[in-house]
């Protein structure tokens, strides 16, 4: 995470740090005792799901204490439609060996129902051991960062994302995505947080709006962050993990356009007379 | 269902 802070131990009690071969390499959702929500792209199809490890309860990913657990992986369940980068259903499934006990510091986050909505501009946090800069590493004791960050819509994200876009290198903001950060830059997820939480207070609980997927560097200007919109996949965890209730969010607030942001919109708008290119 | 019951509440408030 760039431009965050250290959360406070037992702060976001849903986060899992996902290791593979002994390495954190993204986080993940405790979605309930035996069940973590993560991205389709931390397991690509050469990795053997034994060399994976889930820790649960951490705080510093360098010092293991009594409250924190770890569980081996018996079941990663990628969705069928995740391709690469930028694709759509990047989301995964992941079965822990054993049912963890919930505590202070090891509690599940609410899913959203497949018709929830969180309004434009809505303040989430998202969390990870990252890098807090693009590859520069979080330093020792590696403390769990926290950022805020406000909903953005995919109407302005795809407007933000066409400015100064690289024709090589198209970006698109597909149906089951959503975007949070700063037009400004210097706040967002980066690499190592992947498949962890966008998580969105409403109504006194913590939802799983999204999970982290991809950006464009980390913190630039006019790219905010990517994540999976969970919502779009609620059928899809249920009818892998019946037990599992998505849970109808509150409408509380009304979703206010914020096509405002993306300045390229301003520019068009502003001399049709010229016949500006879009 | 009593575990589902218990989602998204973090008894660290901030």
């Amino acid at each position: 995470v760039t431009g965050g802070s250290s959360a406070v131990p037992g702060q976001w009690p849903w986060q899992v740090s996902i290791v593979y071969d002994g390495t954190h390499v993204c986080g993940g959702s405790l979605v309930s005792k035996k069940w973590v929500l993560s991205a389709a792209h931390c397991f690509p199809r050469e990795h053997h799901k034994d060399m994976y490890e889930v820790r649960l309860g951490a705080h510093q990913l360098d010092s293991f204490v009594p409250k924190a657990e770890a569980r081996s992986v018996a079941q990663v369940l990628v969705h069928i439609s995740y391709q690469q980068e930028g694709s759509q259903g990047d989301i995964a499934l992941l079965q822990l060996s054993n049912p963890v006990t919930f505590s202070r510091y090891i509690r599940p986050i609410c899913l959203p129902a497949a018709n929830a909505s969180f309004p434009n501009g809505l303040q989430c946090t998202v969390t990870g051991w990252g890098h807090v800069a693009p590859s520069v590493s979080l330093q020792a004791p590696r403390p769990l960062q926290q950022l805020e960050v406000p909903l953005i819509s995919r109407e302005t994200c795809n407007c933000l994302y066409n400015i100064d876009a690289k024709p090589s290198e198209p970006h698109s903001i597909q149906q089951d995505m959503v975007c949070a950060g700063y037009v400004k830059g210097g706040k967002d997820a980066c690499q190592g947080d992947s498949g962890g939480p966008l998580s969105c207070p409403v109504g006194g609980l913590w939802y799983l709006a999204g999970i982290v997927s991809w950006g464009d560097a980390c913190g630039a200007p006019n790219r905010p962050g990517v994540y999976t919109l969970t919502s779009s996949y609620a059928s899809w965890i249920h009818y892998h993990v019946a037990e599992l209730e998505p849970r109808v969010v509150p409408q509380t607030q009304e979703s206010q356009p914020d096509i405002h942001l993306c300045r390229s919109h301003l520019a068009l708008s502003s001399a049709p007379a010229r016949g500006l290119l879009g | 269902a009593e575990a589902e019951a218990l989602c998204g509440v973090a008894s660290q408030a901030r």
